[in-house]
C-alpha cells in the first residue's frame, strides 16, 4: 500500500491534494 | 466516442456518458532534442491520462462495489490496456499511419523510432488495423475499455466473487447490446481481440520502462508508481 500510495490516495478519494 | 444514439443499456449508456474527452498533450519546451521531446510530451500526457483513467475507472457500474485492495489491483494490471484501446479508437481514422495519442499528438513510424518506440509503434498499429476491421462502434470501444480493466487478471484477487459479478456485468451488457443489433458473433470477436490489446500493453509498459532505464527519461510520480507496479 505504501508504494502504491498515489493511487491508493486517489481511489479512496482523498481531499488532501496528491503529488503527481 | 460522441455517438447520436443513446444506448437502451444501462451499463453501456453509463459508460458513454462517463467517457471522458480527449486530453490534448502539452509540448514540452525543456530540451532541443526532438525525439526526447516527443517522449517527454509522451510521458506527461501518459501520467494526465492516467489520472483521468483512475477517476473513469470508479465510475464503471460494479468497480466500487470491489474492494480497495482490489480496484487498486486492477487498475495496476489493466491500466496500460485501457489506454490504449483509446490510441487505437483515436488511431482508426488517422491519415497515413500515424498514432493518435492525443489530437495535437499524432507520430508516425519515422518519430516512434526516433523516440525509441518502434516496437510499440508496430504493436500499436496491428490492433488499430484490427479494430479498424473491426468497424468498432463506440459503444464497443467504451465497453471494451472496461473489459479490459475488469479482465486483467490480477495476481491476488482479494473478493473473487465481487469481481467476477463485476466482470459478468460488463458481459451481459455487451452481449445484450450485440443481440440488439442482431450481431452474434461480435461478442465473441471482440473478447477475442484481448489477447492482442494484452500483448501491445506489455510491449508499451517495456518500451516505457526501458527508456526511463537506459535515456534516463524522467518519468512523473503517478506513471512511475503505475510502471513499477508491473
Amino acid at each position: 500500500k505504501e508504494k502504491h500510495k498515489i493511487l491508493h490516495q486517489l481511489l479512496q478519494n482523498s481531499t488532501s491534494p496528491v503529488d503527481l | 466516442y460522441s455517438h447520436p444514439v443513446i444506448s437502451r443499456n444501462r451499463v453501456i449508456s453509463q459508460l458513454l456518458l462517463t467517457e471522458p474527452a480527449p486530453l490534448a498533450a502539452n509540448q514540452d519546451d525543456s530540451t532541443n532534442d526532438g525525439s526526447l521531446r516527443t517522449l517527454l510530451t509522451l510521458c506527461d500526457l501518459l501520467n494526465r491520462e492516467l489520472l483521468v483513467l483512475i477517476g473513469w475507472a470508479k465510475q464503471i457500474p460494479g468497480f466500487s462495489g470491489l474492494s480497495l485492495v482490489d480496484q487498486m489491483s486492477l487498475l495496476q494490471s489493466g491500466w496500460m490496456e485501457a489506454l490504449l484501446v483509446g490510441v487505437a479508437w483515436r488511431s482508426q481514422g488517422a491519415a497515413g499511419e500515424e498514432l493518435v495519442f492525443a489530437g495535437n499528438l499524432r507520430l508516425d513510424e519515422a518519430q516512434c523510432r526516433a523516440a525509441g518506440l518502434a516496437d510499440l509503434y508496430e504493436a500499436l498499429r496491428h490492433l488499430t488495423a484490427k479494430y479498424k476491421a473491426m468497424n468498432l462502434s463506440p459503444e464497443e470501444a467504451v465497453t471494451l475499455k472496461a473489459v479490459a480493466l475488469a479482465n486483467s487478471d490480477a495476481d491476488q484477487v482479494d473478493c473473487p466473487d465481487s469481481l467476477q459479478r463485476f466482470q459478468d456485468g460488463l458481459h451481459e451488457a455487451l452481449q445484450e447490446y450485440e443481440a440488439s443489433r442482431r450481431e452474434q458473433h461480435r461478442t465473441g470477436r471482440l473478447l477475442m481481440s484481448l489477447p492482442l490489446l494484452r500483448q501491445t500493453a506489455d510491449r508499451a509498459v517495456q518500451a516505457f520502462l526501458r527508456l526511463h532505464r537506459r535515456r534516463c527519461v524522467p518519468l512523473h510520480k503517478l506513471l512511475l508508481e503505475m510502471l513499477d507496479a508491473k
